[in-house]
């Protein structure tokens, strides 16, 4: 469902090159559930937004669904964005001057009917916000923040989810819990790419990828879950 | 050196109240090591803006070395902010259009003598990021940002670091190490007070404080460091 074929990134900054990414040949079946770690710095947020048609490599290919990526048009991105894969970032990228309820509401709108508010409650309560519908985020502690943005990554039901570091601000139970619904969604056949800096979290995928300045470094499965 | 004497935080929303914090009696001795770990929502951050002089509370009172806060004018409160207390905020807060370089400069400028950046150069070298001093947030990894953040949190030598979890971005290895300067700090005489969801985190502390629901729900010693 997602393959990359000697995929770099390469910033130009000031006279030096910055090589955030390195011939990264990269697989993932349907289904899948694979977490991606490595030190800081070492190309997985690159990679992330790459696979989540949000930036293009310098060199390669990415191939999603055996579609050939650099050949689609902005629109067909757009709509691929909304409607297929759920990315939940780094940084939340929450709209600051819009509540919880709207901010998850938001990938709704690029669907034919019109956005139903009742989803983005559910997908609010399923990730234990139910009490915090009507806050911006400014009103919101730094891990209900990041459950917001998971929450809108999974509203429209999408094919694939993408999260770069989605419990890095929560506690044990709370990241369980996390776990425990990327697990269930799994189960029922999406398929997940996950960021993480923490063991425990990489262990309940079935997959690790590990990076380093920006080259995959291994990519072993996981034992039983 | 830090001492809150039944302090509480309540924001009114719409009509309901939502109480961020309750009565909370926190004191933190001259060269304490102390770790904040709690759920997310419980207060965490809410209690480190009061003890870093950026929110005041709604209830109690807050003696910073033994002077009450609250009589002081904002002007002697900014001068401590940038002079006495080095904050690490959960989301970075690093300027955006301004080099890593002069994020770190910035609690300098407060200073009486010109800002060094000497200071900061090595700030940043001390954090590893002697390779991106001229990139701008956004030219930063996520864990790269955490990093600035920290250095501009130590580069004007403050007698308090008030660090509000900032490991949360880094692998293993690079959490260790500042973990590492955050002891050899401490062991200099710095008074750390950190919030953390992780325990290994947590562990390098002496004192463990864990909050729920917005109240001290536990104080305890660490063994052997
Ligand atoms: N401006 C506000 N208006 C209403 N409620 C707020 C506001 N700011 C914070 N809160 C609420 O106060 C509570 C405590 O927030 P705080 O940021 O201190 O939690 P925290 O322990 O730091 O959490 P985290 O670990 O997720 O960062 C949260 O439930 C949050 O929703
Ligand atoms: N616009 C840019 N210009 C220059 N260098 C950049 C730019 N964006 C990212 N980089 C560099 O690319 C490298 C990879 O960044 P990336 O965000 O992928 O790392 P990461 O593995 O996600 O790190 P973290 O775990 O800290 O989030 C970093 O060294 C970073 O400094
Ligand atoms: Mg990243
Ligand atoms: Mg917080």
């Amino acid at each position: 469902i997602i393959r990359t074929v000697k995929v770099s990134k390469c910033y130009l900054f000031g006279i030096t090159e910055v090589h955030a990414l390195v011939d990264v040949d990269f697989t993932v079946k349907k289904g899948d559930f694979v977490a991606i770690m490595g030190p800081s710095g070492s190309g997985k947020s690159t990679l992330m937004h790459i696979l989540g048609c949000l930036d293009r490599p310098s060199k390669g290919e990415y191939y999603l669904n055996g579609i050939l990526v650099s050949r689609l048009s902005d629109h067909e991105l757009a709509s691929i964005r909304a409607t297929k894969i759920g990315f939940v970032f780094q940084a939340f990228n929450l709209l600051p001057r819009t509540t919880a309820l709207d901010n998850v509401t938001l990938p709704l709108l690029y669907g034919r009917q019109r956005p139903n508010k009742k989803l983005a409650e559910e997908a609010l309560k399923r990730v234990g916000l139910g009490d915090r519908m009507y806050h911006k985020p400014g009103e919101l502690s730094g891990g209900q923040q990041q459950r917001v943005a998971i929450a809108r990554a999974l509203v429209a039901n999408p094919a694939i989810i993408l999260a770069d570091e989605p419990t890095g601000n929560l506690a044990t139970r709370q990241s369980e819990e996390i776990m425990q619904l990327f697990q269930e969604l799994n189960d029922d056949g999406i398929t997940i790419v996950l960021v993480t800096h923490e063991a425990e979290i990489g262990a309940h995928a079935k997959r690790i990828v590990r990076f380093l300045d920006g080259r995959i470094f291994s990519d072993t499965s996981v034992e039983q879950r």
